[in-house]
């Protein structure tokens, strides 16, 4: 057709790839491509940097402008699980929370509840001395149920604000490791209220992060993500699908290993970085 | 599945004694969609794709085979291949301490990797050291030494050291002195835009001169594989490519795209977090799940 003469198939095919390139999965792409074609041409919009405000635009479109982006945080003690599969950083942006929380002059206190990995506690250590945060850790190959409770009552007996749960990484396709999550959380709502679910989602991760946000959600539901390791080259696309699909609110980005390296997400720069 | 999907094409589209142009085009748009879901890298999609319709273009049909079949048979000989073909294995080395370097992106499953690996050559009857060069990461020397006494392998370790290429070197030199079989050099997780991490990395590399560079990637990884394969590429001689986390449901494109990138074979597959989780890799059974 006359219109859309400024870009040609090829043009909008490349944007088509841009999108699958940025993880935003085949049917993301073309559905986002064919509204911007639809109205380019009914806006009568030829430009190339008209053509780019549109994509923008749909694809903030699948962004809920009113999604809660800040973290709840409930009477004290407030407790937070931080859930996902294995090494997408976890224990990391545990320290980098905790940090950020003492930081707005909230006591914090960790639980260790990763009882399997090796070293896991002395990791989460770490992270706690240098974020200011108390630790709760029991033996390797303890019940990560008791810890995460045993840390609670620490919590409410000290007067802290916030207890940060770490778990152990499990691919959401194993349904025992799924149900001790479920569990987990169980034992801490019996004498706790679990005011946030964090699910710390890889940006490196291609279509499979949906499946993990998916069976999360089911497990023991999740009230946001964390997408971690934007510093890289990926543009962890599959946000947008985990928002869209899922509902579920992408809440905070990681941008690196330091302390300090946890930004707040906001979804009009997170599409400005993925479109380039 | 794409066998399905292939046999409606062919029902629809009428059979001569050659696949037509044009049930070979219909049956590269699903190739390419079923690439592009198990997260194959698009620019390898597209390469591999191109491939394809040379070899299916014009193919006789087989009397044994239905078209479709035909097809599949094309493309899974086509995968296989870029995947390496049958499964390699550790390269063989004359003069012992052979020296295997653990490298990739954060959290990529690496340190687990190096550990079953040293597990997996003891039970070989060979002598190998695990060498704890990721002096960056809280507790990441603590969590080798454990794993290394899981394994029944010891670590060479140096607590508070901050310089990894003279630690790898003084790992090699125990080596020698010990007269063990093989040094698993195990490195930070680094980003490849990361300059100074990719310098350690090299400095690591030149230090003790590898025989085998194991690029590690999590079965997850989407289309940022290509870039990270490359740039990993550019630093050190990558001479194989770890799989990891097999055990989930994630398709696992980025083994097409980091084979393909690399030029080199996937030669182990992690398949869960116990020690014993390490299997040779498999580019046949890799192939059906990639196609789905
Ligand atoms: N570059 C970068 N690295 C990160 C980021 N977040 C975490 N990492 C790194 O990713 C690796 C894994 O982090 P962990 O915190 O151990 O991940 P985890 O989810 O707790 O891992 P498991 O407990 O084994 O499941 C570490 O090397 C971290 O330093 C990030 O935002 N950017
Ligand atoms: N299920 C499963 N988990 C794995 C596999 N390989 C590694 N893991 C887990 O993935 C997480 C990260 O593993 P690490 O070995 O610490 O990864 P890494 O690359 O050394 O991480 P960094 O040093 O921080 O870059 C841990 O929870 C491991 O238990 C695997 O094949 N299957
Ligand atoms: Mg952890
Ligand atoms: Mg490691």
């Amino acid at each position: 057709d006359a219109l859309g003469a400024g870009l040609d198939d090829d043009a909008w095919d490349d944007l088509e790839a841009a999108l699958i390139q940025a993880d935003t999965g085949v049917g993301t792409a073309t559905a986002v491509v064919s509204e911007v074609r639809a109205e380019a041409r009914a806006a009568g919009v030829t430009d190339v940097d008209g053509i780019r405000t549109l994509m923008a635009q749909r694809l903030l479109a699948r962004f809920a402008a009113d999604a809660p982006r800040a973290l709840t945080i409930g009477p004290p003690p407030s407790v937070w699980l931080v859930v996902g599969v294995n090494g997408t950083g976890k224990t990391t942006t545990i320290g980098k929370i905790a940090a950020d929380q003492a930081a707005r002059g909230r006591r914090v206190v960790m639980a260790a509840a990763d009882t399997f990995r090796a070293a896991a506690d002395e990791q989460l250590e770490a992270w706690a001395r240098r974020a200011g945060a108390e630790l709760v850790k029991h033996r390797p190959g303890a019940d990560p149920g008791a810890v995460a409770f045993d840390a609670l009552a620490h919590a409410r007996a000290r007067g802290h604000d916030l207890l940060i749960v770490d778990t152990a990484g499990r691919l959401h396709t194993k349904v025992p490791l799924m149900d001790e999550l479920a569990k987990i959380r169980r034992v801490v709502e019996k004498e706790g209220r679990v005011d946030e679910v964090l699910l710390v989602l890889d940006a490196t991760a291609g279509q499979n992060g949906l499946a993990q946000a998916r069976s999360f959600a089911a497990a023991t539901g999740v009230t946001g993500v964390v997408l971690t390791k934007l510093d890289g080259t990926a543009k962890g696309g599959i946000a947008v699908a985990v928002e869209q699909e899922l509902g579920i609110p992408i809440k905070l980005i990681g941008v690196g290993e330091g302390l300090g390296d946890l930004e707040p997400f906001e979804p009009r720069r997170f599409v400005e970085a993925l479109l380039g | 599945s794409l066998s399905s999907r292939f046999d409606d094409i062919f029902t629809r589209l009428r059979n001569r004694g050659r696949l037509s142009d044009k049930q070979v085009d219909e049956v590269l748009r699903e190739i390419r969609l079923a690439l592009l879901e198990a997260d194959v890298s698009l620019r390898v999609v597209k390469a591999f794709v191109a491939d394809v319709r040379e070899r299916a273009q014009g193919a006789e049909i087989h009397k044994s085979l239905s078209p479709a079949q035909q097809v599949i048979k094309i493309v899974n000989e086509a995968l296989i291949g870029v995947l390496g073909g049958e499964a390699k294995g550790l390269v063989p080395v004359d003069a012992p301490p052979r020296v295997i370097l653990m490298a990739g992106l954060q959290g990529s499953g690496k340190t687990t990797a190096a550990a079953k690996l040293a597990k997996h050559l003891r039970g070989k009857g060979r002598r190998p050291l695990l060498a704890a060069c990721d002096l960056r990461r809280p507790a990441a020397t603590s969590q080798l030494q454990l794993l290394g006494e899981q394994a029944g392998v010891p670590v060479h370790a140096e607590p508070g050291a901050t310089d990894a290429p003279a630690v790898a070197r003084r790992a090699l030199e125990e080596a020698h002195a010990e007269n063990l079989t093989d040094v698993i050099v195990d490195t930070s997780g680094r980003m490849h835009v990361d300059p100074e991490l990719m310098a350690e990395l090299g400095a690591v590399a030149r230090a003790v001169e590898p025989h085998e560079t194991l690029l590690v990637c999590d079965a997850m990884t989407g289309q940022d594989a290509v870039n990270v394969a490359e740039a990993f590429l550019e630093e050190v001689e990558v001479t194989g490519v770890v799989l990891t986390k097999l055990d989930g449901d994630a398709r696992g494109g980025a083994a097409l795209s980091m084979s393909y990138v690399t030029g080199c074979p996937v030669k182990f597959a992690g398949v869960g977090e116990k020690l014993d989780d390490l299997e040779p890799f498999h580019p046949d059974r890799m192939a059906s799940r990639i196609l789905g």
